[in-house]
Formats: structure tokens, C-alpha cells, sequence
């Protein structure tokens, strides 16, 4: 699965998210990216949000809209994110990662597998990681 | 506001095999999509344009590298939303198409719907000239390979997502 979370320079927010799904799925399965609140979620008020990990469990957590309304109570993106996929992670057993970033240009990312390759840019800098913790920064 | 761009490749057991190629393409995708943004692009046009990028890597589970079904088909799902209208356009199932968040945007911005699936996704995605291309140009030998190691162990399908570095990766939403 892959995915962006975007906020421009007047707040407005984009999300998107596309998969070719997991390996040896039954033909027909359908998992959370094309699902509103599931694998996206954008909203000019919040942020916007891109999921990924186990379908199902992302679903059922409905993580993506978990995630915003999070930080629609005053929470950073990071504590949202984290918030979000420790309760499906508490609830389902499912692991996973998002990415987003608020309206007001705040960014975070975290995921509960074993890694997640991620890279922003902002204010002239690349930042980018892929294992738990690592968060290099580059001058553009 | 400052803007920002922010990208992922998925969440899963990534093999030290794919860990540099992946942390490439994020970068690629992230340093492109943010040039749309300073080119004057929208915030929608970013964000189809980064997941452009990464379905064009066959490194990523998305367009050109997806991992396969059961029988070996191609089939990917893909959304895209705008947060200043929460417009949204998605698609399900759908075949053989190298860039289907492209087909998802069309659904948002050129019909009253939210998400097509399967076949009508695809003859939708027609009527916009996106047409289906032969799917061994999508198929990586990675995806192959990893649909033959899942089958000569289990014939069970269901999603096999573990915390740890020793679960088979079978691909990711």
C-alpha cells in the first residue's frame, strides 16, 4: 500500500491511498483503502489521514476517521496516530501505520509493524525513515 | 501555513532486501509531490501526483508491483479525498490498471458516486481512456515469487499480520 497526506499554504488538505492488497487474497476482497474513514480521510477542519496494515482490522477501527477525530479534540498528530492504532491494536489485533498531517501543518507518522518507509518535506527539508525511531533530515 | 507533503510505502515486514529501495521511492514521491504543490498544483493534484509515483515503483504494493490474488489476478483498490469539499473518489477490485488512484479522482470530480467496483470500475475507467493493460506488465517477479512461497505453505487465505520480524509478509492494505 502506498499514500500521501498533504496541507497547502490556506489549510486545505488531501488525502489518498492505493494498494494491490495482500498475497493470495480470495478474488473479490476488498480491504480498507478505498474506504472512506478506513484507509483516507480529509477534512479541511482536522487534517487529513492515509492508513495501512491489515485491512480488516483497519476497517473495523475505522482508523483513518479515529485519527482525525483524535486530533479534532486538541490532540498532536503523533499522539492521534499513536492513539488511533494502539486501540485497534487493543481491540482487533490488528497492526498497521498511518500518516497525516492537520490543517494547521502539523505532520506525524507511526506504525505498529516491524517498519514503514515514510518521507515528508517542509520548510526546505526531506525527512525520512523507515524503522521504528529512525528520522533522517536532509537540506534541500 | 506551512505546507507540507508526507508519503508512505506501506506498513508491514519490509526485507532488508527492499528497505533502500523503498526509502528511494518515499523520497522520490514526497520531493515530487511537494513540486507539484510549488508549481501551483491543488492540494488534490499533489496528492494524486505522490501516489502517481509510488504505484509507478515496483517496489510498492500499488499499481505496477501489487501482489496478486489466489488466482493470480491483479486486482487494487484505491481512494482519494478532498478535505476542502470531503469529496471523495474510490475504487474496488478494480483490473489491470497501472494508476488506479487516476480512476478514483475521475469518480470524485466526474460522477455523483463515491466508489465503483470490479468490472463497472473498470469500464468506467475505459469511457476516461485509462484502459486495462496486460497484466504481466504490472506483475514484478518479487510478487510472483510471494504468491508461490504463501501457496506451497498454506492454501488459507486470511490476513497473516504479525508484530514481529519473523512473520511472512504477505503483502499489506
Amino acid at each position: 500500500t502506498v499514500g500521501c497526506a498533504v496541507v497547502d499554504q490556506k489549510g486545505h488538505t488531501a488525502c489518498a491511498t492505493s494498494t494491490g492488497g495482500i498475497t493470495a487474497k480470495m478474488p473479490g476482497r476488498v480491504g480498507d483503502s478505498p474506504i472512506i474513514g478506513a484507509g483516507g480521510y480529509a477534512d479541511d477542519e482536522v487534517g487529513a489521514v492515509s492508513t495501512t496494515g491489515c485491512g480488516e482490522a483497519i476497517m473495523k477501527a475505522c482508523l483513518a476517521r479515529h485519527i482525525a477525530l483524535v486530533m479534532e479534540t486538541g490532540q498532536d498528530v503523533v499522539t492521534a496516530i499513536k492513539t488511533g492504532l494502539n486501540h485497534m491494536e487493543s481491540r482487533i489485533n490488528g497492526f498497521g501505520g498511518a500518516i497525516a498531517v492537520s490543517s494547521k501543518g502539523d505532520v506525524g507518522m507511526q506504525f505498529s509493524t516491524p517498519r514503514m518507509p515514510w518521507a515528508y518535506v517542509q520548510q526546505g527539508k526531506l525527512h525520512y525513515g523507515i524503522h521504528p525511531g529512525q528520522h533522517i533530515i536532509e537540506d534541500l | 501555513v506551512e505546507p507540507v507533503v508526507i508519503v508512505h510505502g506501506g506498513a508491514w515486514a519490509v526485507p532488508e532486501i527492499l528497505w533502500d529501495k523503498s526509502v528511494a521511492g518515499v523520497k522520490t514521491a514526497a520531493l515530487h509531490g511537494y513540486q507539484v504543490l510549488k508549481d501551483g498544483g491543488s492540494v488534490v493534484d499533489v496528492a494524486e501526483a505522490a501516489v502517481i509515483s509510488l504505484e509507478d515503483n515496483p517496489v510498492f504494493d500499488a499499481g505496477t508491483g501489487s501482489v496478486l490474488t489466489f488466482d493470480e489476478q491483479v486486482e487494487m483498490d484505491a481512494i482519494i479525498m478532498n478535505g476542502a469539499t470531503m469529496q471523495a473518489g474510490a475504487v474496488a477490485a478494480i483490473r489491470n490498471i497501472p494508476n488506479p488512484v487516476k480512476v478514483a479522482r475521475l469518480i470524485m470530480e466526474k460522477t455523483p458516486h463515491v466508489m465503483l467496483a470490479g468490472e463497472g470500475a473498470n469500464k468506467f475507467a475505459s469511457e476516461y481512456g485509462i484502459n486495462e493493460v496486460d497484466k504481466d506488465l504490472l506483475i514484478t517477479p518479487y510478487a510472483k515469487e510471494e504468491l508461490a512461497e504463501y501457496k506451497k505453505y498454506t492454501n488459507t487465505v486470511y490476513c497473516l499480520f504479525n508484530k514481529t520480524d519473523h512473520a511472512n509478509p504477505v503483502g499489506h492494505d
